[in-house]
């Protein structure tokens, strides 16, 4: 099912996306 | 709360000139600040709008960023 296919692609960009921001935060008190 | 709070304080980083929302373009930036392209930040954009209406409210951000932390169907902090 692409739908399905996009869908998973999409939450790993939002979780890269995310992770990347709790990364950059890291240190700031 | 201190999901509240984190997720008040990536809002900001995406909301430069805190206008209260997001636009495409904010997202874009971010490119200069994430190891994301500007393509994936399209993505992302695209994925936390929910209607689709070009602007990324606090709401429709909390409730990403609560997938995120807690998967699917969780509501929004």
């Amino acid at each position: 099912d692409p739908n399905m296919k996009g869908a998973a692609a999409n939450e790993g960009v939002l979780a890269n996306f995310f992770n990347s921001l709790l990364s950059k935060k890291t240190g700031v008190p | 709360s201190t999901v509240l709070e984190k997720t008040q304080e990536f809002f900001q980083i995406c909301d430069i000139e805190s206008k209260g929302f997001i636009t495409r373009r904010d997202m874009q930036r971010l490119h200069r600040e994430l190891p994301l392209s500007g393509e994936e930040l399209e993505n992302v954009f695209d994925t936390l709008d929910t209607d689709g209406n070009g602007y990324l409210t606090f709401d429709e951000f909390s409730s990403g960023f609560s997938e995120f932390m807690f998967g699917p169907g969780v509501p929004s902090v």
